[in-house]
């Protein structure tokens, strides 16, 4: 099941 | 970190570094429009919100903080620098904030994921980002002379968002398999919104001409 990805992005 | 991503925070880097050089060399922020420029400090302290509350990495950190460093200044020198803020184009930069702020927020409050705070605020960065470049594109249209550095910036501005559709797919691909349809869709539109100077861009680029928008 995926996850919610930290927001790791700019 | 993937190539792709790597390439796009670069090139978003670079675009700051040539404003901020222009700016400090010539004393001039001909070309460039502020209303731009403060929706991008708007952007980026929305966004950043989470910078003292999360932490991801000293890299993520650092670029935030470079980011809002960065825009701040910039805002500063155009409106209270006593040389530079005389070459700002006051008349010809006439794109109103409210028009692109207020329907950002609004669509924020409808389309998001988590009802929160942080949240919403993040969700509406987005959208602000994927608008912000319109009033210096107005300009640019209205301006009958665009230095290297000016168009130089606003190419690598809209590079950075299309280096990140590709760090996108690649994460897709590589990562979990989520859709991510808020971040895409935006920077979809935001580099889409491009098209048509990168299309004058790089022709008067190969053919050593100097840039000229149509209006």
């Amino acid at each position: 099941n995926p996850t919610h990805k930290p927001k790791d992005e700019l | 970190m993937n190539a792709f991503r790597l390439a796009g925070d670069m090139t978003h880097l670079l675009s700051i570094i040539l404003l901020l050089l222009k700016i400090r060399a010539t004393k001039s922020c001909a070309g460039i429009s502020l209303k731009t420029q403060e929706l991008y400090v708007i952007v980026f302290m929305s966004r950043y919100l989470d910078l003292f509350r999360t932490y991801y990495s000293l890299y993520n950190s650092l670029m935030k903080i470079i980011f809002l460093g960065t825009s701040m200044c910039i805002v500063w020198y155009m409106r209270s620098h006593k040389v530079v803020r005389q070459t700002y184009n006051n008349d010809e930069d006439t794109f109103r904030h409210f028009f692109l702020v207020l329907p950002c927020f609004v669509l924020a409050l409808l389309v998001h994921r988590n009802f929160t705070f942080i949240e919403i605020l993040w969700t509406f960065s987005l959208y602000l980002e994927s608008v912000a470049i319109l009033p210096q594109l107005v300009l640019l249209q209205k301006s009958s002379n665009i230095d290297n550095l000016t168009g130089t910036y606003v190419f690598l501005l809209g590079a950075y968002r299309g280096l990140y559709l590709f760090n996108w797919v690649y994460r897709f691909f590589t990562e979990n398999h989520r859709v991510r349809w808020i971040p895409w869709l935006s920077g979809l539109i935001q580099t889409a919104i491009y098209t048509d100077f990168f299309y004058y861009y790089i022709r008067s680029w190969k053919n050593r001409e100097k840039l000229k928008l149509p209006a």
